[in-house]
C-alpha cells in the first residue's frame, strides 16, 4: 500500500479449527484517503495444503464475490480476458510450504474497501503434532491487527504451543493462550504503538511466521470417532505401540550434479541417519551414478559394529557419473527379495528403500514410464517405496507416481542451508513404523462413500484418518474394527461409536460444529481422489477426477481441477477484468522455482550465467 | 571459430572450439527427412600473427532447403538466395526484408540476416566487420540457431546433433591452470571428458563486444562432446 494516502484500518485471521480440520478467514479493511481512485492491493499467504473456499471484495456497498468454477471453463473465460490483456492469476508459489494469494482493485477517493478470503484444510499430525501456519507481512502497521485460533478437539488437548518469527520479548506476552480440556484459545493483537519496529520510525515489527503446535489426547484400541449431522471421522493413532522392525535399502544419488553442497549434505545426513538406526533394524547402501555400488551383498543388522563400518563407507561416497535410477532402485528391491526369500529378515518387519535423488534418468532406462513399470513389477506392491527429490532439475511428478504405485510417498528437498535437515526430518517421519497393513472396517449397512481405510503403515507421530457418510441418519451408535500387524502380533481393536453429544462437550458454541464434519469428509475425499488421478489405470484416473471435479464444485473448493472466477468492479472504461485463484501442483510450484533458480551450487557464484528462455545454439568468431 | 550449445532448462551451456586448415568446409546441420543442409567454410587470418596463433571462422555459409527448393549462399561479401527457380541477390551494405511463400530474409545493414524458412528452421548469420586494412584479420560470420524444433531427430552436424538436447553431468570440480577457470570432469555419451570452466561471446545482442556466457569447455576440437571426431564433419562443398 501507499502509506501516505492508504490507511489499513484492520487485519485479522481467524482460524477455528475443529477435529483437526481448520478455516481460517483472513479480512483486511482499508481506506483510500486520497482525493483521487486508486489502486489497493490485497496480498496473503496460505498453506499450500490448504483449499481456498472463498473470497469476497466489499467495495462501495457492493460485494463482489468469487465463483469456483470448473478449471476449463474459467480458463476459457481467462483467456479470453488475456487476449485482451486484462487479467492475471492471483495465486503464486511462496516458499516450501506457502502460495500467495494477491489481488488489487481500483478504489475510489474516500473509499473503503473490505476483503475476505477463507481457506480450510484437515491438518495433518506430524513427528507427534499438528500445525496451524499463519503468514502475517502487513507491510504498515495496522489499526486493529490480530490472530485469533480457537481450536475445539473432543478428544482433549494434550499441550499447545504458540510462537512467532517476529516475536521480541515486547510481543512476547501479548500472544495470549487459554487451554482448557478440549479448547484452546491463542489470541494476539498488539496495538498500533506495539508494532512499531523502532521508536523512531514508522515500519512494523510483524512480519513473519505465526505458528501454532498442539496435540491431542491419544485415544487408545479403536481410535476417536466423532459424529455429526450424518458424518462420521475416524482418528486412529493409539498410544504405546512398539515400534515394528524395517529392513531400509538406502539408495542415493550419486551422480555429477549432485557434486558440491548436495553431496555434503547428503553425507552429513546419511551419517546422522545411519547413527540413529534401531538396533532391530537391518540396511542396506547403494549408491549409484552411471554404476550400480552396492555396499555389502545383502542387508545387515545395525548393530554397533555395522554402524561404524556404514559410517566409513557413507563418509566416502563422492560424486561420479551420470544418472541409472532404473537399475539401482531394481538393485535394491532385489537385495530386500533375496534376503527375505533366505530368511536373513525378521518375519514381521517392513521393507522399505529410500530413493534420494536430484536428476532425471539418463543412463539405462531413461523412459520414466518404463521406470516405473520395472519398479512396481520388481516389488510386486509388497514393500515401500519412498522418493526424495533434490533440487529443481528433478520431475517431481515422476518421483510421486513411483512412490504412490509402491505403498509409499516423495518429498521435495530444496536445495537450501538445511537440506541436510530436511532429508533427516523426512527420514524420522518414516523412521518408526508401529503398525502394518492397517484396516478399519465399519459397518457396510450403516456408512457409505467412506475414504480410504486401508493403510500399508501406520507411522510413530502421525495418524490414520477414516471419514464417510452415516446411511441413517438416526443412527445411535456402531461397530469398529480395526486389524493392523503389530510386533509380536496382529493388532485387533472394536468398539462402538455414538453420535458426540456437542451441546454438553461445548454448551454455548455448538453453531461451530454445523458442517464441519461433512467438509472435512470432502477434503480428506477430494485429496484422495486427486492422489487416485494420479497413478493407476486409465479408467480409474478418468472416473477420480470426474468425481473430485464434481466434489470440489459441490463444496467450493479450489483445487487443481477448479478455479476461483473474481470478478472486479467495472473500470471506468466500462471494461470488468475476471481475475483466477488456482491452485497449484507441486509440478508447478518446481517449474515455477526453477524458473527463478540461478545456476548449479557446484560452480562458484561468478559463474552464474545469462537467463535465456529457450535454447540457442552457435558457432562464431573468437 | 567456437560453438556453443546453451541449455536453459539446465541453465548451463558447453562450448568447444573446431579449427582446421583454411578452407575446410564443415557440415553444421544436416536433416536427410527435411531436407535441410548447412554447410560452411573456414577462413584464416591475413597472415600469422605476433602470437603465433592462427585463427579461423567462417567466413561462408551455404544453406539448402531440398523440399522447398530453397538455396542460400551467404558470404562476408553478400547474400544469394535461389527460390522460385531465380537468383536474388542481396548485399549487407542494405537493410532489406523479403517474404516469399517458403522463406523470409531480414538483412540489417552491415550487422545480421535473419531467416525463417517456412515450417522448419530459423537461424540468424551476425556480420563481424573487421578494419580493412587490419594487419591479420578479416571480415567473418556467425550462425545463430534461434529455433530448431521443427526439426527431425534425424538432424546431425557440428550443430544439428544437439538440437534434441544432450544429457551430461559435471563433478569433481578441481583447479585448472588458470585460477578463474577451475576444471572438471564431465560425464557424457559414455565417456570421461576433462572439461575446464571458461566463457564464450555471445554476440547477438552486443556485436562489438559480445556477452560473455559461461560455459564448460571441451578440449581438443569438442572431441567426446561431438559423435566422431571433427574431421567425420568435413564435406568437399558447400552445397
Amino acid at each position: 500500500t501507499n502509506e501516505a494516502t492508504v490507511e489499513v484500518h484492520s487485519v485479522t485471521v481467524d482460524c477455528t479449527v475443529t477435529s483437526r480440520f481448520a478455516r481460517t478467514v483472513m479480512t483486511s479493511v482499508a481506506l483510500n484517503k486520497a482525493n483521487t481512485s486508486q489502486e489497493i492491493f490485497f496480498e496473503v499467504e496460505l498453506p499450500k495444503t490448504a483449499f481456498i473456499t472463498n473470497f469476497s471484495m466489499e467495495i462501495e456497498g457492493r460485494v463482489y464475490v468469487g465463483d469456483v468454477k470448473e478449471k476449463e471453463k474459467a480458463k476459457k473465460q481467462y483467456e479470453k480476458a488475456v487476449s485482451s490483456g486484462r487479467t492475471a492469476g492471483l495465486v503464486k508459489a511462496s516458499g516450501r510450504k506457502m502460495e500467495k494469494f494477491s489481488v488489487s482493485v481500483n478504489i475510489a477517493a474516500k473509499s473503503n474497501v473490505t476483503f475476505i478470503l477463507t481457506h480450510e484444510e484437515l491438518l495433518q499430525r506430524k513427528l507427534g503434532h499438528y500445525e496451524i501456519l499463519t503468514r502475517v507481512k502487513p507491510k504498515t502497521r495496522v489499526q486493529k491487527f490480530q490472530i485469533v485460533v480457537n481450536i475445539y478437539e473432543p478428544q482433549g488437548i494434550l499441550f499447545v504451543d504458540a510462537h512467532a518469527t517476529f516475536l521480541s520479548n515486547d510481543l512476547l506476552p501479548l500472544v495470549e493462550k487459554t487451554v482448557t480440556d478440549k479448547k484452546a484459545h491463542v489470541s494476539f493483537s498488539p496495538t498500533m504503538e506495539q508494532q512499531r519496529k523502532c521508536p523512531d520510525c514508522d515500519g512494523t515489527l510483524i512480519d513473519g511466521d505465526f505458528i501454532i503446535k498442539y496435540d491431542v489426547n491419544r485415544a487408545k484400541s479403536f481410535g476417536d470417532i466423532q459424529i455429526v449431522n450424518g458424518y462420521f471421522v475416524h482418528f486412529f493413532a493409539p498410544p504405546d505401540l512398539r515400534r515394528v522392525p524395517k529392513n531400509v535399502v538406502f539408495v542415493i544419488d550419486i551422480s555429477g550434479s549432485m557434486y558440491g553442497t548436495k553431496m555434503t549434505q547428503t553425507r552429513e545426513a546419511m551419517l546422522q541417519i545411519v547413527k540413529d538406526l534401531h538396533e532391530d533394524d537391518h540396511f542396506a547402501l547403494i549408491k549409484f551414478g552411471s554404476a550400480i555400488y552396492t555396499w555389502r551383498d545383502s542387508l545387515s543388522k545395525a548393530t554397533q559394529e555395522n554402524i561404524t563400518e556404514a559410517i566409513n563407507y557413507v563418509k566416502d561416497i563422492d560424486s561420479e557419473g551420470m544418472t541409472n535410477i532404473n537399475d539401482a532402485v531394481l538393485r535394491g528391491v532385489a537385495m530386500l527379495i533375496k534376503d527375505r526369500k533366505e530368511k536373513k529378515l525378521p518375519e514381521r518387519s517392513v521393507d522399505i528403500i529410500i530413493l534420494l535423488t536430484d536428476g532425471m534418468p539418463n543412463v539405462g532406462e531413461s523412459n520414466t514410464a518404463k521406470i516405473q513399470e520395472n519398479v512396481l513389477s520388481a516389488t510386486g506392491g509388497k514393500m515401500s517405496l519412498f522418493s526424495l527429490g533434490f533440487g529443481n532439475d528433478v520431475d517431481y511428478s515422476f518421483l510421486d507416481v513411483l512412490s504412490k504405485q509402491n505403498k509409499g510417498i516423495a518429498r521435495r528437498i530444496y536445495e537450501a542451508s538445511d537440506a541436510t535437515l530436511q532429508l533427516q526430518g523426512f527420514y524420522d517421519e518414516v523412521a518408526s513404523p508401529l503398525l502394518l497393513e492397517v484396516d478399519l472396517r465399519y459397518p457396510d449397512n450403516a456408512v457409505e462413500m467412506l475414504t480410504t481405510n486401508h493403510f500399508s503403515q501406520l507411522f510413530n507421530g502421525s495418524e490414520i484418518v477414516v471419514a464417510g457418510r452415516l446411511t441413517d441418519n438416526d443412527l445411535d451408535n456402531f461397530m469398529v474394527d480395526v486389524m493392523g500387524q503389530g510386533l509380536e502380533e496382529d493388532y485387533k481393536a472394536q468398539g462402538q461409536a455414538s453420535p458426540v453429544k456437542w451441546t454438553d462437550i461445548y454448551p454455548d458454541e455448538e453453531y461451530i460444529f454445523g458442517d464441519f464434519t461433512e467438509r472435512l469428509w470432502a477434503y480428506l475425499t477430494i485429496q484422495q481422489l486427486l492422489e487416485k488421478s494420479k497413478s493407476g489405470p486409465a479408467d480409474e484416473k478418468e472416473n477420480a477426477t470426474a468425481k473430485a471435479l464434481d466434489m470440489a464444485l459441490k463444496y467450493s473448493f479450489v483445487t487443481p481441477l477448479t478455479s476461483m472466477v473474481v470478478t472486479k468492479p467495472e473500470t471506468e472504461d466500462g471494461t470488468d477484468s475476471p481475475l483466477i485463484a488456482d491452485k497449484l501442483t507441486e509440478e508447478q510450484r518446481q517449474q515455477a522455482e526453477r524458473r527463478g533458480y540461478h545456476y548449479m551450487s557446484a560452480s562458484p557464484p561468478m559463474y552464474t550465467p545469462t537467463y535465456h528462455s529457450s535454447p540457442t545454439y552457435f558457432v562464431d568468431g573468437d | 571459430p567456437h560453438f556453443m550449445i546453451e541449455l536453459p532448462e539446465k541453465e548451463d551451456a558447453l562450448c568447444f572450439n573446431i579449427n582446421d586448415r583454411p578452407g575446410t568446409i564443415f557440415s553444421l546441420v544436416t536433416d536427410p527427412q527435411s531436407g535441410i543442409l548447412v554447410n560452411g567454410q573456414i577462413i584464416g587470418d591475413k597472415k600469422i600473427p605476433p602470437d603465433g596463433k592462427m585463427n579461423t571462422y567462417f567466413w561462408r555459409f551455404g544453406i539448402v532447403h531440398q523440399t522447398l527448393g530453397v538455396r542460400l549462399e551467404v558470404n562476408t561479401r553478400d547474400i544469394s538466395v535461389f527460390q522460385d527457380s531465380k537468383w536474388v541477390k542481396l548485399l549487407w551494405s542494405d537493410s532489406a526484408s523479403l517474404k516469399g511463400l517458403n522463406v523470409d530474409l531480414l538483412v540489417t545493414k552491415e550487422r545480421s540476416l535473419m531467416v525463417t524458412l517456412k515450417d522448419s528452421v530459423k537461424f540468424v548469420v551476425l556480420l563481424h566487420k573487421v578494419w580493412e586494412k587490419h594487419p591479420y584479420h578479416r571480415d567473418y560470420l556467425g550462425f545463430y540457431t534461434l529455433d530448431s524444433h521443427l526439426l527431425s531427430p534425424a538432424v546431425h552436424g557440428l550443430l544439428g546433433q544437439f538440437y534434441h538436447g544432450i544429457e551430461y553431468e559435471v563433478s569433481e570440480l578441481r583447479p585448472g591452470e588458470v585460477p578463474e577457470k577451475p576444471d572438471a570432469t564431465m560425464f557424457v555419451k559414455g565417456q570421461q571428458l576433462n572439461v575446464t570452466r571458461g566463457w564464450q561471446r555471445d554476440f547477438r545482442r552486443d556485436m562489438k563486444n559480445g556477452e560473455n556466457v559461461p560455459c564448460w569447455f571441451v578440449h581438443n576440437n569438442g572431441t567426446g562432446l561431438i559423435d566422431g571426431d571433427a574431421t567425420d564433419y568435413v564435406v568437399s562443398g558447400l552445397f
